[in-house]
């Protein structure tokens, strides 16, 4: 089963 | 002050066109060296970040740093009132409300001026660090529209695998599957239908069709699309400006 990942695990707010 | 003059109207159009379909409300942070702004998508899956340089507009001018709040619907309403080959100027004060579009036609003595109100978005400002990929692709951006097009009738996921001299795109789906390979190449008389690869690591990388098909909306803007792929991090699909660009950062999906 493939499953959506996020942007958040990999961006940071500036 | 900000007084930014597209020689074209088009060219705004083709930019706000290329990702007013996933995100609605963007910040537009206007500085001495040109327009910046960045969105993420509500399911926080796509990022797009827009950098519009000075060389890009025939004048350009920002006195003091202002950021535009805008509704893209609203803002292409008003797009669609001018004509592709009008000068377009941006102005508005330092501390805007509303921001003006003037359209003048340059053969005709016809100028239309449209006011749009600005609006408070509170988005965050997402630091992208420079990340390093495993492949680099550039291709002509027609042909990657079409095979987005194509195999995201097959499937909502798109699978892309690099090796070191093919690169494959498959969709596997319920009415049945489908792939395009292609391999690199150099087309001396047409440049720009070259396909170039670089190549560190191998890929196979999935992401979801509906996202590459917002992304495929960006290649009105160039004849090229550049695409950054690693196993670690989004990937980069790139459309040059003249000075400039359109980035879309795509978050993979994952087998679970």
């Amino acid at each position: 089963v493939l499953r959506q990942k996020t942007l958040n695990s990999f961006f940071i707010a500036a | 002050m900000l007084e930014a003059k597209f020689e074209e109207a088009s060219l705004f159009k083709r930019i706000i066109d290329g990702f007013k379909d996933c995100v609605q409300l963007v910040n537009f942070q206007c500085k001495e060296d040109g327009i910046i702004a960045q969105a993420v998508d509500d399911s926080r899956v796509l990022l797009v970040s827009l950098e519009i340089g000075i060389e890009a507009f025939q004048n350009y001018r920002c006195d003091h740093p202002v950021t535009l709040g805008i509704d893209l619907t609203s803002l292409s309403k008003i797009l669609r009132c001018g004509n592709n080959t009008d000068n377009l100027t941006l102005i508005a004060d330092d501390t805007p409300d509303s921001v003006l579009l003037l359209f003048e036609d340059t053969k005709k003595d016809r100028i239309a001026e449209y006011s749009l109100k600005l609006m408070d978005i509170d988005a965050e400002f997402l630091k992208i660090e420079d990340l390093a990929y495993d492949c680099t692709l550039k291709m002509p951006s027609p042909e990657f529209s079409k095979i987005v097009r194509d195999l995201s009738q097959l499937s909502d996921s798109i699978n892309i695998m690099i090796t070191k001299e093919t690169i494959k795109f498959v969709a596997d789906g319920d009415i049945g599957s489908g792939s395009v390979i292609l391999k690199p190449f150099v087309n001396m008389d047409k440049p720009q239908e070259s396909i170039n690869l670089n190549m560190d690591q191998p890929v196979d990388l999935t992401f979801g069709s509906k996202y590459l098909l917002d992304i495929v909306k960006g290649s009105a803007l160039s004849d090229n699309v550049g695409v950054r792929l690693s196993s670690e991090a989004p990937a980069l699909f790139q459309f040059d400006l003249k000075s400039g660009y359109l980035q879309f950062f795509l978050a993979p999906k994952f087998n679970d």
